[in-house]
């Protein structure tokens, strides 16, 4: 029943694909039922946001956005030569593109606000990293971050410390304390066999990591596999299939809509839209909650290249697709009835120091790592979310290296993949692999590294220096996890996405945002230059004054006592030829009687400007001429009154 | 002006460093944090341009602006580093490098 007037909108496969059925994200039937995004804003940190083009425009959000490339509050795109800073306001679109106003395409929220952080068109450092993560993080709710280090095949990057200590913080205190949600593109270098794992926003546990599949289902060209991604959605494939049609820039070659938007920049606001879907429904899911419901909502689906494993708590994971399609209809129905997933409880191994050679393949260095019960105790933990494991390895070439992780179920995760690319020497120094394959699992047991060398033989060997387990989860246990299952699958039906039903949310917390920089330099650069003139032309304007004072009084006139102030010349006043000001004087007439002013608020002796009405007023100041000349000197039209000011 | 406009006006090209400043038991208020920044930077010759965003005992310290010919700003660049490692406030310090970063 849904239909929309935006001419590209039946291109929007994404949305509702009438070739392929299925093959879409399932939203219309969310849509159908009022769950737009309302009341929830996406902010793209990216090259910038065109936030005037015609489908974006009204969805925008002023509050939420900044510009930190060039240091101001608007986050418009540059020109620039390589036309490229379109990025930004692609993503937008896909995310908050406005229906029903016979432009372009539709956006997955488009009751959603939309904001943008330009900050990739420029030198960028880990504290300007830093900033973006939380810039109006009480406005902002969702983060969308199509970029990341270089998919090249042999980087290994990440946030650094600036950028770390803002995510952890972005998730301690975003959004009213409930966290911010920070969707990243799991990274396009396929063809390079690279893994998101060697991405530490990719990789990172406050972080949804999204990946791309192609219109057929299949894993595109570009698109990466990881132990540590979540879940996977709709994307551009090769030249033969559709890409994403979505809102452009209109600056330079741009039109403001494009059918051409792909790679898994593309699926991650398409999966950021689906989470402000979510949020619109229960906007105090936390940021666990929200990677909790992905997992247990995303659906795994015919791959026969995937290897698609169901881990001990009944949830199936493959390295190519994560935990499967996002499903947008499942997603809000989950969020709907879900209550919030208990306290994030963690267990850290001491540094388990190691130094032992990495042999050549087949054969492979096994080392071990048991986590008790007792070792638990402390916090508490019964079931598993994302498991960390930090190495030191030195070995001559990085990309020869395999890491792979057991967990107690015996869930096999390829933590560290082999590049071919990756030649550097360094090894690994403190590097975080992650996985989420064993999400659900006990916590309980031993888990096992695997090392071995796949390269040539020649080199010398690596060595294992030290390495370091993490797990995180909750108190959870694994019949927890199966009633939840449960409770998901009962609310599947949509029974309770309506409006009568709903469960209560606490307000969140009070955080007050640091606003120190409120001007920017060019306000206060404008605001000091408005200041000197001001202060410029009042000096001057009160030297003209005092000097024509003087010079009235130092006339033989004054010097008896009576100055003549010729009427004004009203026409003159009008056009502006002459100064407006106004003595504190008596008036008196001509003929020698004072006479007294009607306002009896006016001070004896002294009318200011405010006793007199306009038309009374006898214009103390005008021309040099007029002040130097006795009365029976001066021109008649300056003695027009019989009624004279007398100083 | 160009100071004052905090660490989001960044990079003209200058060397620059965070700081992450111990806290001290009872300092609750920011403005107090603020000065002792400010007193590291100058110790340091350097500019504290303010706090990182949203991370409090986090701040931006850049270099006083000017050219300067490469032997100064070297110079100026080892005594930096002298005084913010060993400075008893200091629990961490970093100067900023370009990061690489693609979109995707």
């Amino acid at each position: 029943s849904i239909y929309f007037n935006d001419p590209k909108y039946p291109q929007q496969w994404h949305l509702n694909n009438r070739q392929s059925p299925g093959r879409d994200i399932n939203v219309t039937g969310v849509w159908e039922r009022n769950v737009t995004g309302r009341g929830v804003t996406v902010v793209v940190v990216d090259d910038g946001v065109e936030h005037t083009v015609q489908d974006i425009a009204p969805n925008y959000s002023p509050e939420g956005s900044y510009d930190l490339n060039s240091n101001d509050p608007d986050p418009m795109p540059h020109p620039d030569v390589e036309n490229g800073n379109h990025h930004g306001t692609r993503c937008a679109g896909e995310i908050a593109a406005v229906p029903n106003n016979s432009f372009c395409a539709v956006g997955v929220a488009f009751g959603s606000r939309i904001a943008g952080i330009r900050v990739l068109d420029g030198p960028l450092t880990d504290s300007m990293e830093a900033v973006a993560f939380n810039k109006h993080y009480q406005i902002n709710d969702i983060y969308s971050c199509s970029w990341g280090p270089d998919d090249d095949g042999k980087t290994v990057d990440g946030p650094h410390q600036l950028g770390k200590a803002a995510l952890q913080h972005g998730v301690m205190a975003g959004r009213r304390g409930f966290g911010s949600i920070f969707v990243v593109a799991s990274g396009n270098g396929g063809q390079h066999n690279d893994n998101c794992n060697y991405d530490g926003y990719a990789n990172s546990i406050y972080t949804v990591t999204i990946g791309a599949v192609d219109e057929e289902g299949r894993m595109p060209f570009y698109a990466e596999e990881c132990a540590s991604m979540l879940a996977v959605t709709f994307s551009g494939g090769d030249k033969m299939l559709r890409s994403i049609v979505t809102t452009d820039w209109d600056l330079q070659k741009g039109t403001g809509c494009t059918e051409g938007h792909t790679g898994t920049s593309a699926a991650a606001p398409l999966a950021a839209g689906m989470i402000a879907l979510m949020l619109q429904v229960r906007p105090c899911l936390t940021w666990r909650d929200v990677q909790h419901i992905i997992v247990f909502t995303a659906t795994q689906y015919e791959d026969r290249h995937a290897d698609w494993i169901t881990n001990e708590a009944g949830f199936s994971h493959s390295h190519q697709h994560g935990f499967g399609l996002l499903n947008a209809w499942r997603l809000v129905n989950a969020a709907k009835v879900w209550t919030s997933v208990p306290y994030l409880a963690s267990y850290v191994s001491p540094v388990i120091k190691e130094n032992k050679a990495i042999p050549q393949s087949p054969r492979a260095l096994e080392v071990r790592w048991n986590v008790s019960r007792t070792d638990l105790e402390m916090s508490g933990l019964k079931t598993l979310e994302h498991v960390a494991v930090t190495v030191s390895i030195t070995h001559p070439r990085r990309g020869n290296l395999e890491l792979k992780l057991f967990c107690p179920s015996g869930m096999m995760s390829l933590i560290g993949a082999p590049r071919s690319m990756d030649s550097d020497p360094s090894g690994f120094n403190d590097w975080t692999f992650s996985t989420v394959r064993c999400w659900g699992e006990r916590a309980k047991g031993v888990y096992r590294l695997v090392v071995r060398d796949v390269g040539d033989e020649s080199l010398q060997v690596g060595v294992l220096r030290q390495w370091r387990l993490t797990l995180y989860g909750s108190v959870w246990s694994p019949v927890d996890i199966r009633d939840r299952q449960r409770l998901l699958q009962n609310a599947m039906s949509g029974k309770y996405l309506h409006d009568s039903f709903t469960l209560p949310c606490p307000p969140g917390l009070s955080i007050p945002e640091e606003d120190g920089y409120t001007i920017t330099p060019n306000t206060l650069k404008t605001l000091v230059l408005v200041g000197c003139f001001t202060v410029f032309w009042t000096v001057y304007y009160m030297l003209e004054v005092y000097l024509s004072q003087r010079s009235v009084a130092s006339s033989s006139a004054c010097r008896n006592g009576a100055c003549r102030w010729p009427r004004r010349n009203r026409k003159a006043r009008e056009e502006g030829t002459e100064l407006e000001s106004v003595p504190l004087c008596n008036r008196k007439d001509l003929h020698g009687g004072e006479v007294e002013s009607t306002d009896p608020a006016a001070s004896p002796g002294l009318l200011g400007p405010e006793h007199l009405e306009e038309g009374a007023w006898h214009l103390a100041l005008n021309s040099k001429g007029a002040l130097d000349c006795p009365p029976q000197q001066c021109p008649p039209e300056l003695l027009q009154d019989q009624q004279e000011q007398i100083c | 002006l160009a100071e004052a406009g905090g660490p989001e006006a960044q990079w003209p090209g200058g060397l620059s460093w965070a700081v992450h400043l111990h806290s001290r038991e009872g300092e609750q208020e920011e403005k107090t944090m603020e000065r002792r920044a400010d007193a590291l930077a100058q110790a340091a010759g350097l500019v504290n341009t303010g706090r990182i965003g949203e991370l409090r005992g986090h701040y931006l310290f850049v270099q006083p602006a000017g050219r300067k010919p490469a032997m100064e700003v070297e110079a100026a660049r080892r005594q930096a580093e002298a005084v913010l490692a060993s400075h008893a406030d200091v629990h961490w310090h970093s100067e900023q490098r370009l990061l690489r970063r693609t979109k995707r």
